[in-house]
């Protein structure tokens, strides 16, 4: 079922990238380009229709430093409350893990309780606590999230983990949904003498208006 | 829904790592708009590993945390502004830029009126200066009316809240901007003054197609 991330790039072309002038150049490498950062996205089987990669993970070697910026809907997905009480416990992350096809949204307890499942088996492999993983979803509101798929995918996904430019890449596809492009760019600049990396990865193009706090 | 995930190699406290956070979010990812519509699911994940051997940054206004800001801010705006390119049935990608306001989150939240409402006169190609003034007076910000100026590309639409006399050859070429944007998927750029004042924003959306109304349509929950 799972598809290793080279797959990835050829699903949807990458969005150009319209970056603000400044003191900074853009580097391959998305969110694996800061140092200690490793990516993958694979193909779980979880999306309604097609082979697009659909599961991602990024990791750091080190406990990182974590800030989160969430929607203010007060109808809010279960990885969103979940997020927002780790942040709360804890200054520091080591994962994320983000799913794509539904969004784990208005599912209730049902819904939060598949997510720590499979927080909790993602934990063992990657031999973390449960509570240095962030969690993200996006697709359908209202379906739970296909448990076993994701369960099963867990295995191949951690083993796909690399710091290259196609291991950001293909975790940038697996976040999309109805992008017709994937979001992904990388900076490097001095900062006080010293050469610092600044990456990112993003998705969204229907329903649109973040108001996150 | 917009996800995000930005990782840096900088060393920096917790606490101005979640200030910074949120102050490049606020002029990026908030100020981006499709559809209007706001998500269950928003979020951005930010981890900075501090592995890159800078001395760890403890404080917003010093050199490098103004530094490591700026870094944030555009590779966040950077994204941003994919989001709102790739808007679901958008040709172009629209951004607003306004000057003159009291406050920089006054200038944002003017833009970012402008860029949400239905500019459906950006897909027409027509050159709808009362549509962008209308959006700029209902955002909530207070200015003066006979201050307005406002730019399409380089083209004086309005100023000092004066239409700008519009022969045959003016309009068109307004009207060509707009298509040209659409034919290449580029940027419609709208400039905006509502005053003297030292506050500056933009704000990124997209035009309204069919399209937009047919993907909507068959993505049923």
């Amino acid at each position: 079922v799972s598809t290793t991330e080279n797959h990835a790039s050829s699903h949807i072309p990458a969005a150009p990238i319209f970056l603000p002038e400044g003191p900074w150049n853009q580097i391959p490498g998305g969110v694996a380009a800061a140092e200690g950062f490793k990516a993958t996205g694979i193909y779980g089987g979880l999306r309604a229709k097609g082979e697009k990669p659909d599961l991602a993970l990024v990791t750091c070697d080190v406990d990182a430093v974590s800030a989160g910026s969430f929607t203010t809907n007060v109808v809010a997905a279960a990885p969103v409350l979940y997020c927002k009480r780790i942040l709360d416990i804890s200054n520091t992350a080591r994962a994320v893990l983000t799913n794509a096809g539904q969004a784990n949204a208005a599912t209730g307890k049902e819904g939060y309780q598949d997510m720590i499942e499979c927080v909790e088996s993602l934990a063992k492999l990657l031999k973390m606590k449960p509570e240095e993983i962030l969690v993200e979803s996006t697709g359908v509101i209202g379906q739970r999230i296909k448990k076993g798929a994701l369960l099963k995918s867990l295995p191949t996904l951690v083993n796909s983990l690399s710091s290259s430019v196609e291991g950001a890449d293909s975790a940038a596809v697996a976040i999309t949904t109805t992008d017709l492009v994937s979001k992904s760019v990388a900076i490097e600049s001095l900062v006080g003498g010293t050469k610092v990396r600044v990456g990112g990865m993003a998705k969204g193009s229907g329903m649109i208006h973040p108001n996150m706090a | 829904t917009m996800l995000g995930v930005i990782t840096t190699d900088a060393r920096v406290t917790s606490d101005v790592w979640r200030k910074m956070v949120q102050v490049a979010v606020n002029r990026s990812f908030n100020q981006i708009t499709v559809d209007g519509d706001t998500s269950t699911n928003d979020t951005v994940i930010a981890l900075a590993s501090g592995l890159s051997g800078l001395d760890c940054i403890s404080s917003l206004d010093s050199d490098e945390g103004i530094k490591l800001q700026a870094c944030l801010d555009a590779v966040m705006q950077g994204l941003a502004k994919s989001i709102a390119w790739d808007g679901e049935g958008a040709t172009c990608l629209v951004e607003v830029s306004v000057s003159g306001a009291n406050s920089e989150a006054e200038a944002a939240k003017v833009a970012r009126s402008v860029a949400s409402s239905s500019l459906a006169a950006i897909y027409g190609r027509d050159p709808n200066w009362g549509r962008i003034a209308a959006a700029a007076g209902y955002s909530g910000v207070s200015f003066h009316q006979d201050l307005l100026r406002v730019e399409l590309g380089d083209i004086l639409l309005m100023d000092g809240g004066e239409p700008q006399s519009f022969d045959r050859r003016g309009r068109d070429a307004a009207s060509s901007y707009l298509r040209k944007a659409g034919e290449s998927h580029d940027t419609v750029r709208i400039q905006i003054s509502v005053g003297n004042g030292p506050g500056r924003g933009q704000a990124w959306g997209c035009d309204l197609s069919y399209d937009y109304v047919k993907i909507n349509a068959e993505y049923t929950t």
